[in-house]
């Protein structure tokens, strides 16, 4: 099974179009292995993207470096994978 | 029985595939099974008929084409059990199926669904895999033939949102095609994924307006305001290209351009902290709110005859 221990889910907000070039370059680059949920298309828009813990400094530093506003949506995403895994066998096992 | 499925729960392939047939031998009158073809690694790809009677012309609704996206899937569920549950008691969902066919895929991806429960709870494409490449599956969402092949889908087999080497080469896309063209009398077409709360309608593969652009804009105004009266859930609407980003290939781009003037495609909840991990708490608020937004579309499409 794939293992997601240690991806984050940041949110980012870009706040002008240079941001949004920059991003849309990161997400061109396929073998950081980003996962972009949803994609940088404005300002109006949060980008959501899955980081593996493998490049996670990095990509903090470089959007850090770029100024570019970002906050953790979801901190451990095996954590959250585990924690649905268990509310689905406990729910599968209580009477209707 | 149907009544004591878990609809605040998510289930696994096999365990819908079940509530589907338990749903058709409950309701036999009402509910038939339609299976339109099979997924690339052999699963049957099953669409739900509601019908009572011959020769209707038909709504399409499809859920969770991106495999991931397991609000989607449960809330099709839910919309199943609503229809039977409703028919009969509801006025405007008795008028609608009095005259009409609805047609519900709960998982328009099987394969890519049944490998988020067992290998990749994140897997979004198909699972067919690339000559010449590592990477399996294709954006089923970017695969269909409406301005197929131009920006805003990759051309890459590892790219998330990689087309496919052709046209509905994914038997996934190509048996809702042949399916729409067969039926030929296909009114509304609403295709759901998750999440970020849009509701759009066409183009994505261009910034041309389609051209009941003004019909679908006030439409998809009143179907977000039903949806929004019961949680006050915000959802923005518009053109793909103008609410979201350009892709091209998209799935209502290709029916609106088949002649289904009602063609839209939703994006369901995002609590801005979970992701695709939605809380199975939120599976039924979810879908109740959707249902009211559906309803507003199959009424104004009842209402509204071409």
């Amino acid at each position: 099974r794939e293992n997601f221990v240690g991806h984050q889910v940041l949110r980012i907000q870009p706040t002008n179009e240079e941001q949004i070039s920059v991003l849309r370059s990161l997400a061109e680059k396929h073998d950081l292995g980003l996962d972009f949920w949803t994609e940088p298309v404005s300002v109006t828009k949060p980008v959501d993207v899955r980081i593996p813990f493998k490049v996670l400094q990095p990509i903090k530093i470089f959007l850090l470096e770029n100024d570019i506003q970002y906050s953790i949506m979801i901190q451990d995403l095996q954590d959250l994978l585990d924690e649905e895994e268990r509310v689905m066998k406990t729910r599968s096992a209580q009477p209707r | 029985n149907t009544d004591g499925y878990d609809y605040a729960n998510y289930h696994t392939l096999n365990e819908i595939n079940s509530f589907i047939d338990m749903l058709v031998a409950e309701n036999p009158n009402l509910v038939s099974k339609i299976v339109i073809g099979q997924s690339y690694e052999g699963r049957p790809l099953n669409v739900l008929k509601f019908s009572t009677g011959a020769n209707r012309p038909g709504i399409w609704i499809d859920t969770g084409i991106h495999s991931r996206e397991w609000v989607t899937q449960a809330s099709g569920t839910w919309f199943a059990k609503k229809i039977v549950t409703d028919y009969g008691r509801d006025p405007a969902l008795t008028a609608i199926l009095n005259k009409m066919d609805i047609f519900l895929e709960i998982v328009t991806n099987p394969d890519g669904y049944a490998y988020t429960h067992t290998s990749n709870r994140m897997w979004r494409k198909t699972r067919k895999p690339n000559s010449g490449y590592s990477c399996v599956g294709v954006d089923p969402n970017r695969n269909w033939d409406a301005g197929f092949g131009g920006a805003g889908a990759s051309g890459y087999p590892c790219s998330e949102t990689y087309r496919g080497p052709y046209a509905n080469s994914e038997s996934e896309v190509k048996s809702i095609v042949d399916f729409v063209k067969s039926h030929g009398n296909l009114k509304a077409f609403v295709s759901i994924h998750s999440y970020s709360q849009m509701l759009l309608y066409p183009y994505g593969y261009t910034s041309t307006p389609c051209k009941d652009q003004s019909e679908l804009h006030a439409l998809a105004k009143k179907a977000i305001t039903d949806l929004a009266s019961l949680y006050g859930t915000q959802y923005t609407y518009g053109s793909i290209i103008n609410t979201i980003y350009q892709a091209s290939g998209g799935t209502i781009d290709w029916t609106y351009n088949q002649g289904i003037k009602y063609s839209y495609t939703f994006e369901l909840r995002d609590t801005g902290r979970y992701g695709f991990a939605l809380p199975a708490n939120q599976i039924i608020p979810t879908a109740q709110e959707t249902w009211l937004a559906l309803m507003a579309i199959m009424q104004h499409t009842y209402n509204n005859p071409y």
